[in-house]
Formats: structure tokens, sequence, C-alpha cells
């Protein structure tokens, strides 16, 4: 069994800025068919996530203002970290994505457990 | 590398019935901290699924009538199959979670993407 590494099964990001609007990055979830949008500054440097939960929870609670709503202390991954190190992290913090950035914090991707359980099934 | 079935990692599914608001399902997904609730009818059988990116969608739509949201045609698997292929399914739908059914389609628990990457990181 060989070791995989972020890298090898990273993708590209979905992102936002943190200036948009709560339904604008409700509607990028339903049209890229994804669960978790990276929030970026000017740069791509990482200033937060957002996920088809939170929204759920803005649904929940009535509120619509995205900066209620964006999670920002964000668990992260490195390219050149074992899968095994961002699966572990993934379950210690029970969360199913990890933006993938580097030195300065800038995005490169996501990694998410449906890359990870994918690499199981091949 | 042993054989792991879906048996060995599938766990308790929250699950909902057709009769409920979406406001409820809503703080149902926030308060258990889950993505993804399983429809059932009175005798536990599968009716359908709701995740939080159909309650995104919803948000996204304005619509809030439940029926317009379960996602009937559900893609599912059974406790004595291999994981391998539960991934495989999950990989080749774009889906996160399959709920576990027995032939007569009660429902059992659930499998997800987040439980198969846990594997890994063990
Ligand atoms: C704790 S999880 C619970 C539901 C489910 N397990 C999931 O992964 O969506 C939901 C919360 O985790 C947050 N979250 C998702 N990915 C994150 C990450 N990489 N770092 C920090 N928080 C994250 C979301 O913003 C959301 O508030
Ligand atoms: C196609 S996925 C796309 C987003 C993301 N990949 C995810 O898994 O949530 C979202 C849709 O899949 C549906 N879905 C989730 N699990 C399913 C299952 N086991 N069978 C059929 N549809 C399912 C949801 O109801 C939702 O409408």
């Amino acid at each position: 069994q060989e070791t995989s590494f972020v890298s090898n099964v990273m993708h590209d990001a979905v992102t936002c800025t943190e200036d948009e609007e709560i339904q604008t990055i409700a509607n990028r979830i339903v049209t890229k068919s994804v669960n978790h949008i990276i929030v970026i500054n000017a740069d791509k440097k990482l200033r937060g996530i957002v996920t088809s939960w939170d929204i759920t929870k803005a649904m929940a609670e009535g509120k619509n203002e995205l900066s209620k709503f964006v999670t920002r202390r964000v668990i992260t991954a490195k390219p050149e970290e074992p899968l095994e190190t961002a699966s572990r992290k993934m379950a210690k913090y029970n969360i199913s994505a990890l933006p993938v950035i580097n030195r300065e914090r800038k995005v490169l991707g996501i990694v998410t457990a449906e890359d990870v359980s994918r690499l199981l099934g091949k």
C-alpha cells in the first residue's frame, strides 16, 4: 500500500469573496454541485469557509448575513502532506473538507472526504 | 489490506418522516451536526433522502415544501457489501452517503464518505 499525498487527490476549489451575498453563495453551491465554498481575498489568500451545512444553519436560524456564517478558524492541509494525516484531521474535527494552502496561506485547491473515498474505490 | 465491509463502518442514520416541515429538518441537520437525513415511513422503510445541499437549493430557489426537495431515487448499500463497492457508487453518482437497507428496504443505518475517509486515517 503506497502512501498517497494530498497533492495526489486535491482538486480546484470553488471560492467566493467576503462581500458576496448568502443567496449568491447558495446559488454557487447548487450550480457547481459542491458542499464547500472557500472564502478568499483579492490575493487568493484564505479568509474562511462556508458549507451547505452553514447555509442550512442560516435557514434554520432565519439569518442571512454572510459574515455571521463564515467559519474563520479553518483547518487546512498542505499539498505535500500524507493523505492519512488529512483524513485524521477531518475525522478529529468532524469536517469533510480541507482547503489546501501554501506557506503564504494562498489557496491552491481543496481535498474532501469524497476524494479520499474515491481513492478506495479505484 | 483486508477487505472492509459496509457493516464495519456504517452508523445510525438521522431520519425524518414525509410529513415534517423543511424548517424542522434544517434544525435537525444543525443539532445532529450531519449533512444527510433519511426519509422513512412508519415501518422504517426508505422513502427518500434530504441533505444540507437540498436545503441550500431550497434556499437558493426560495421554496420551502419538503416534497419538492426530497430525492426519491436513492442509491443504497447493503451491510454485507464490500466498502470498495460503496465507495465506487458514491464516486459514480457524486454523492457522499448511502442509506444501508435490508431486502425489505428497511433502513438499518448510513455509510458516508467521511466514514470511509476515517478508515484511512486509522
Ligand atoms: C462541524 S461540520 C458538521 C457537519 C458535517 N460533518 C460536515 O462536514 O459538514 C460543519 C461545520 O464545519 C465547518 N467546516 C467545514 N470545513 C471546515 C474546515 N476545513 N475548517 C474549519 N471548519 C470547517 C463548516 O463551516 C460548518 O460550520
Ligand atoms: C449530487 S450531490 C452533489 C453535492 C455533493 N457531492 C454531495 O454529496 O452532497 C447532491 C444531491 O445528491 C442527493 N443524494 C445524496 N445522497 C444520495 C443517495 N444516496 N442517493 C441518491 N441521491 C442522493 C441529494 O439529495 C442532493 O440532491
